[in-house]
Protein backbone atom coordinates (compact mmCIF):
# COMPACT_ATOMS: atom_id res chain seq x y z
CA UNK A 1 0.00 0.00 0.00
CA UNK A 2 0.65 3.59 -0.76
CA UNK A 3 -0.29 6.86 0.28
CA UNK A 4 0.13 10.29 0.97
CA UNK A 5 -1.88 13.40 2.65
CA UNK A 6 -1.07 16.79 1.75
CA UNK A 7 -1.47 20.96 3.14
CA UNK A 8 -1.69 23.48 0.31
CA UNK A 9 -1.26 27.12 -0.03
CA UNK A 10 -5.40 27.94 0.45
CA UNK A 11 -5.57 25.83 3.77
CA UNK A 12 -6.83 22.61 1.93
CA UNK A 13 -6.32 19.14 2.67
CA UNK A 14 -6.11 15.94 1.10
CA UNK A 15 -5.90 12.23 1.40
CA UNK A 16 -4.73 9.40 -1.54
CA UNK A 17 -4.43 5.57 -0.98
CA UNK A 18 -3.56 3.24 -3.53
CA UNK A 19 -2.53 -0.75 -3.10
CA UNK A 20 -2.45 -4.08 -4.35
CA UNK A 21 -3.90 -5.82 -1.37
CA UNK A 22 -2.50 -9.18 0.77
CA UNK A 23 -0.37 -11.89 -1.17
CA UNK A 24 -2.56 -14.92 -1.49
CA UNK A 25 -5.95 -12.99 -0.91
CA UNK A 26 -8.98 -14.35 -1.95
CA UNK A 27 -10.81 -13.14 -5.11
CA UNK A 28 -12.25 -9.91 -4.99
CA UNK A 29 -10.93 -9.40 -1.44
CA UNK A 30 -10.97 -5.57 -0.52
CA UNK A 31 -8.67 -4.02 1.95
CA UNK A 32 -9.50 -1.00 3.50
CA UNK A 33 -7.76 1.33 1.08
CA UNK A 34 -10.55 2.33 -0.91
CA UNK A 35 -13.24 2.53 1.60
CA UNK A 36 -13.75 6.08 2.50
CA UNK A 37 -13.19 7.05 6.28
CA UNK A 38 -11.47 3.18 6.66
CA UNK A 39 -8.08 3.35 4.87
CA UNK A 40 -8.47 7.29 3.43
CA UNK A 41 -10.08 10.59 5.14
CA UNK A 42 -10.02 14.43 4.41
CA UNK A 43 -11.62 17.03 6.02
CA UNK A 44 -10.51 20.45 5.99
CA UNK A 45 -12.46 20.99 9.60
CA UNK A 46 -9.56 18.47 10.99
CA UNK A 47 -6.99 16.36 9.29
CA UNK A 48 -5.97 14.28 6.21
CA UNK A 49 -5.04 10.43 7.08
CA UNK A 50 -4.21 7.64 4.64
CA UNK A 51 -3.45 4.63 6.43
CA UNK A 52 -1.50 0.90 5.45
CA UNK A 53 -1.63 -2.28 6.96
CA UNK A 54 -3.74 -5.73 7.96
CA UNK A 55 -7.05 -3.97 6.12
CA UNK A 56 -9.52 -5.82 7.70
CA UNK A 57 -8.65 -4.37 11.35
CA UNK A 58 -8.57 -0.99 9.30
CA UNK A 59 -12.02 -1.01 8.27
CA UNK A 60 -13.53 -2.45 11.66
CA UNK A 61 -12.07 0.43 13.45
CA UNK A 62 -12.78 3.16 11.14
CA UNK A 63 -9.05 4.44 11.39
CA UNK A 64 -8.93 7.22 9.10
CA UNK A 65 -12.24 8.81 10.03
CA UNK A 66 -12.21 7.87 13.53
CA UNK A 67 -8.89 10.25 13.83
CA UNK A 68 -10.61 13.18 12.64
CA UNK A 69 -13.81 12.60 15.02
CA UNK A 70 -11.73 12.61 18.06
CA UNK A 71 -10.03 15.77 16.87
CA UNK A 72 -13.50 17.02 15.69
CA UNK A 73 -15.64 15.70 18.87
CA UNK A 74 -12.86 15.62 21.72
CA UNK A 75 -10.36 18.32 20.39
CA UNK A 76 -7.57 15.98 20.89
CA UNK A 77 -4.33 16.95 18.95
CA UNK A 78 -3.72 15.49 15.87
CA UNK A 79 -0.61 13.29 17.63
CA UNK A 80 -3.07 11.99 20.53
CA UNK A 81 -5.68 10.91 18.56
CA UNK A 82 -3.51 9.00 16.22
CA UNK A 83 -2.13 7.24 19.36
CA UNK A 84 -5.11 6.87 20.79
CA UNK A 85 -6.34 4.96 17.54
CA UNK A 86 -3.26 3.03 15.69
CA UNK A 87 -1.08 2.17 19.16
CA UNK A 88 -4.15 1.82 21.57
CA UNK A 89 -7.18 0.67 19.84
CA UNK A 90 -5.33 -1.04 16.90
CA UNK A 91 -3.15 -2.70 19.01
CA UNK A 92 -5.77 -3.82 21.37
CA UNK A 93 -7.84 -5.75 18.49
CA UNK A 94 -4.33 -7.03 17.25
CA UNK A 95 -4.36 -5.02 14.20
CA UNK A 96 -0.59 -4.64 12.25
CA UNK A 97 0.36 -0.98 10.55
CA UNK A 98 0.09 2.83 10.28
CA UNK A 99 -1.57 6.13 9.55
CA UNK A 100 0.42 9.39 8.03
CA UNK A 101 -1.64 12.59 8.50
CA UNK A 102 -1.83 15.97 8.30
CA UNK A 103 -3.74 18.83 10.55
CA UNK A 104 -4.98 22.44 8.95
CA UNK A 105 -2.62 23.82 11.01
CA UNK A 106 0.18 21.92 8.87
CA UNK A 107 1.13 19.10 11.99
CA UNK A 108 1.62 15.97 10.94
CA UNK A 109 2.21 12.72 12.38
CA UNK A 110 3.73 9.34 10.72
CA UNK A 111 2.44 6.70 13.22
CA UNK A 112 2.37 2.96 12.75
CA UNK A 113 2.55 -0.14 15.75
CA UNK A 114 4.52 -2.39 13.03
CA UNK A 115 8.32 -2.70 12.89
CA UNK A 116 8.67 -0.66 10.29
CA UNK A 117 7.24 1.89 7.61
CA UNK A 118 8.16 3.25 4.64
CA UNK A 119 8.04 7.46 5.04
CA UNK A 120 8.56 10.77 4.55
CA UNK A 121 7.80 13.58 4.41
CA UNK A 122 8.76 17.56 2.38
CA UNK A 123 7.77 20.42 4.20
CA UNK A 124 7.25 24.22 3.04
CA UNK A 125 11.19 24.71 2.47
CA UNK A 126 11.61 21.81 0.49
CA UNK A 127 13.53 19.85 3.14
CA UNK A 128 13.17 15.83 2.47
CA UNK A 129 13.05 13.18 5.54
CA UNK A 130 12.62 9.56 4.78
CA UNK A 131 12.33 6.60 7.28
CA UNK A 132 12.02 3.16 7.17
CA UNK A 133 12.35 1.68 10.54
CA UNK A 134 11.28 2.34 14.23
CA UNK B 1 0.11 31.32 2.14
CA UNK B 2 -0.80 28.45 4.38
CA UNK B 3 2.06 26.58 5.66
CA UNK B 4 2.56 23.84 2.70
CA UNK B 5 3.36 19.90 3.66
CA UNK B 6 3.45 16.69 2.05
CA UNK B 7 3.68 13.69 3.66
CA UNK B 8 4.10 9.85 1.86
CA UNK B 9 4.24 6.51 2.91
CA UNK B 10 4.90 3.31 1.06
CA UNK B 11 3.65 0.56 3.03
CA UNK B 12 4.31 -0.67 6.68
CA UNK B 13 4.88 -4.47 8.55
CA UNK B 14 7.61 -6.41 9.39
CA UNK B 15 10.48 -4.28 8.12
CA UNK B 16 13.53 -5.13 10.06
CA UNK B 17 17.10 -3.66 9.19
CA UNK B 18 18.51 -7.21 9.38
CA UNK B 19 16.43 -8.04 6.13
CA UNK B 20 17.20 -4.88 4.22
CA UNK B 21 20.58 -4.28 2.56
CA UNK B 22 22.43 -1.01 1.75
CA UNK B 23 20.77 -1.17 -2.12
CA UNK B 24 17.29 -2.04 -1.38
CA UNK B 25 17.14 0.64 1.57
CA UNK B 26 18.54 3.40 -0.98
CA UNK B 27 15.88 2.24 -3.83
CA UNK B 28 12.97 2.47 -1.32
CA UNK B 29 14.43 6.31 0.10
CA UNK B 30 15.12 7.09 -3.47
CA UNK B 31 11.68 6.33 -4.70
CA UNK B 32 9.93 7.65 -1.21
CA UNK B 33 12.03 10.92 -2.42
CA UNK B 34 11.03 10.94 -5.70
CA UNK B 35 7.73 11.06 -4.57
CA UNK B 36 7.75 14.25 -2.34
CA UNK B 37 9.39 16.04 -4.81
CA UNK B 38 6.50 15.35 -6.94
CA UNK B 39 3.89 16.71 -5.06
CA UNK B 40 5.70 19.54 -3.89
CA UNK B 41 6.28 20.84 -6.95
CA UNK B 42 2.58 21.19 -7.34
CA UNK B 43 1.97 22.75 -3.35
CA UNK B 44 5.14 25.07 -4.29
CA UNK B 45 3.12 26.69 -7.39
CA UNK B 46 -0.09 27.32 -5.12
CA UNK B 47 -1.28 24.06 -6.79
CA UNK B 48 -3.72 21.96 -4.79
CA UNK B 49 -3.31 19.36 -1.86
CA UNK B 50 -5.32 16.81 -4.62
CA UNK B 51 -3.02 17.31 -7.73
CA UNK B 52 0.22 17.03 -5.02
CA UNK B 53 -1.25 13.65 -2.89
CA UNK B 54 -1.90 12.25 -7.31
CA UNK B 55 1.03 12.89 -8.33
CA UNK B 56 2.65 11.78 -5.54
CA UNK B 57 0.87 8.43 -5.14
CA UNK B 58 1.46 8.30 -9.12
CA UNK B 59 5.27 7.91 -8.85
CA UNK B 60 4.50 5.27 -5.99
CA UNK B 61 2.24 2.97 -8.36
CA UNK B 62 4.62 3.51 -11.44
CA UNK B 63 7.38 2.02 -8.93
CA UNK B 64 7.55 -1.87 -8.83
CA UNK B 65 9.49 -1.82 -5.42
CA UNK B 66 5.69 -0.89 -3.66
CA UNK B 67 2.77 -2.80 -3.39
CA UNK B 68 0.36 -0.54 -5.87
CA UNK B 69 0.14 -0.40 -9.56
CA UNK B 70 3.54 -2.01 -10.76
CA UNK B 71 4.46 -4.58 -8.46
CA UNK B 72 1.09 -5.49 -6.64
CA UNK B 73 1.19 -8.41 -5.01
CA UNK B 74 -0.43 -11.43 -6.27
CA UNK B 75 -4.62 -12.79 -5.33
CA UNK B 76 -5.18 -16.62 -4.86
CA UNK B 77 -5.90 -16.93 -7.65
CA UNK B 78 -2.63 -15.23 -9.50
CA UNK B 79 -4.28 -11.45 -10.77
CA UNK B 80 -3.08 -8.57 -9.30
CA UNK B 81 -6.32 -6.82 -8.04
CA UNK B 82 -5.74 -2.95 -7.12
CA UNK B 83 -7.81 -0.68 -5.13
CA UNK B 84 -7.25 3.35 -4.92
CA UNK B 85 -8.89 6.00 -2.91
CA UNK B 86 -8.56 9.70 -2.57
CA UNK B 87 -10.63 12.87 -0.53
CA UNK B 88 -10.51 16.21 -0.97
CA UNK B 89 -11.08 17.70 2.79
CA UNK B 90 -12.13 21.13 1.43
CA UNK B 91 -15.60 19.77 -0.24
CA UNK B 92 -15.23 16.17 1.55
CA UNK B 93 -15.89 14.66 -1.96
CA UNK B 94 -14.19 11.38 -2.85
CA UNK B 95 -13.28 8.95 -5.42
CA UNK B 96 -12.55 5.18 -5.04
CA UNK B 97 -12.30 2.11 -7.85
CA UNK B 98 -11.75 -1.28 -5.81
CA UNK B 99 -10.78 -4.69 -7.58
CA UNK B 100 -9.11 -3.63 -10.63
CA UNK B 101 -6.64 -5.57 -12.48
CA UNK B 102 -5.53 -3.13 -15.78
CA UNK B 103 -6.13 0.36 -15.00
CA UNK B 104 -2.20 1.48 -15.03
CA UNK B 105 -2.64 3.90 -12.53
CA UNK B 106 -5.78 3.48 -10.14
CA UNK B 107 -5.53 6.61 -8.26
CA UNK B 108 -6.41 8.10 -11.31
CA UNK B 109 -8.96 6.52 -11.48
CA UNK B 110 -10.69 7.42 -8.30
CA UNK B 111 -9.40 10.95 -9.14
CA UNK B 112 -12.12 10.45 -11.91
CA UNK B 113 -14.91 8.88 -9.87
CA UNK B 114 -14.57 11.78 -7.65
CA UNK B 115 -14.85 14.67 -10.51
CA UNK B 116 -16.46 13.04 -13.33
CA UNK B 117 -19.24 10.15 -11.68
CA UNK B 118 -21.77 10.86 -9.29
CA UNK B 119 -20.53 7.86 -7.18
CA UNK B 120 -17.71 7.82 -4.75
CA UNK B 121 -16.66 3.74 -5.27
CA UNK B 122 -16.57 1.78 -8.55
CA UNK B 123 -15.16 -1.58 -8.70
CA UNK B 124 -14.24 -4.51 -11.44
CA UNK B 125 -14.83 -4.44 -14.57
CA UNK B 126 -17.85 -1.19 -14.47
CA UNK B 127 -14.51 1.08 -12.83
CA UNK B 128 -12.60 0.03 -15.94
CA UNK B 129 -15.12 0.62 -18.37
CA UNK B 130 -15.74 4.50 -16.97
CA UNK B 131 -11.38 4.60 -16.66
CA UNK B 132 -10.92 3.82 -20.20
CA UNK B 133 -14.10 5.78 -21.29
CA UNK B 134 -12.71 8.91 -19.87
CA UNK B 135 -8.92 8.34 -21.61
CA UNK B 136 -6.89 6.73 -18.63
CA UNK B 137 -4.25 4.17 -19.69
CA UNK B 138 -5.27 0.32 -19.53
CA UNK B 139 -2.38 -2.09 -19.64
CA UNK B 140 -2.43 -5.59 -20.00
CA UNK B 141 -2.60 -7.23 -16.29
CA UNK B 142 1.40 -8.09 -16.87
CA UNK B 143 2.58 -4.68 -16.90
CA UNK B 144 1.89 -5.20 -13.13
CA UNK B 145 4.39 -8.24 -12.92
CA UNK B 146 7.47 -8.49 -10.65
CA UNK B 147 9.47 -11.84 -10.01
CA UNK B 148 9.83 -10.52 -6.39
CA UNK B 149 6.45 -10.47 -5.97
CA UNK B 150 5.25 -13.55 -7.58
CA UNK B 151 7.92 -15.69 -5.50
CA UNK B 152 6.51 -14.15 -2.64
CA UNK B 153 3.18 -15.54 -3.79
CA UNK B 154 4.54 -19.05 -4.46
CA UNK B 155 5.59 -18.74 -0.90
CA UNK B 156 2.07 -17.81 0.44
CA UNK B 157 1.01 -21.08 -1.32
CA UNK B 158 3.80 -23.64 -0.38
CA UNK B 159 2.97 -21.96 3.53
CA UNK B 160 -1.21 -21.88 2.39
CA UNK B 161 -0.84 -18.83 4.53
CA UNK B 162 -2.18 -14.72 3.05
CA UNK B 163 0.97 -12.50 3.70
CA UNK B 164 0.80 -8.79 4.63
CA UNK B 165 2.49 -6.60 1.70
CA UNK B 166 5.84 -6.03 4.14
CA UNK B 167 5.60 -9.22 6.34
CA UNK B 168 7.75 -11.24 4.43
CA UNK B 169 10.51 -10.94 6.68
CA UNK B 170 7.96 -12.18 9.47
CA UNK B 171 8.41 -16.25 10.03
CA UNK B 172 5.59 -17.59 7.31
CA UNK B 173 4.42 -19.14 11.03
CA UNK B 174 3.15 -15.36 11.74
CA UNK B 175 1.65 -14.87 8.15
CA UNK B 176 -2.27 -14.80 8.32
CA UNK B 177 -4.47 -18.16 7.79
CA UNK B 178 -6.16 -18.71 4.81
CA UNK B 179 -9.23 -19.83 6.53
CA UNK B 180 -10.25 -18.73 9.73
CA UNK B 181 -9.65 -21.70 12.46
CA UNK B 182 -12.92 -23.81 12.20
CA UNK B 183 -14.58 -23.91 15.63
CA UNK B 184 -15.95 -26.81 16.35
CA UNK B 185 -19.23 -27.15 18.71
Amino acid sequence: TVGAVALDANGNLAAATSTGGMTNKKWGRIGDSPIIGAGTYANNNTCAVSCTGHGEYFIRDVVAYDISALMEYKKLSLKDAAEEVVMKKLVTDGGEGGIIAVDKDGNYTMTFNSEGMYRGVITADGKVWVGIYK
Amino acid sequence: MNKIILVVHGGAGTITKQSMTPEKEKAYTEGLTVALEAGYKILKNRGSSLDAVSAAVVTLEDNPLFNAGKGSVFTSEGKNEMDASIMDGKTRKAGAVASVNTIKNPIKAARLVMDKSPHVLMTGKGAIRFAQENGLEIVDSSYFHTDFRYDQWQKSIKHDKIQLDHSGDKDPKGWLKTETEKKFG
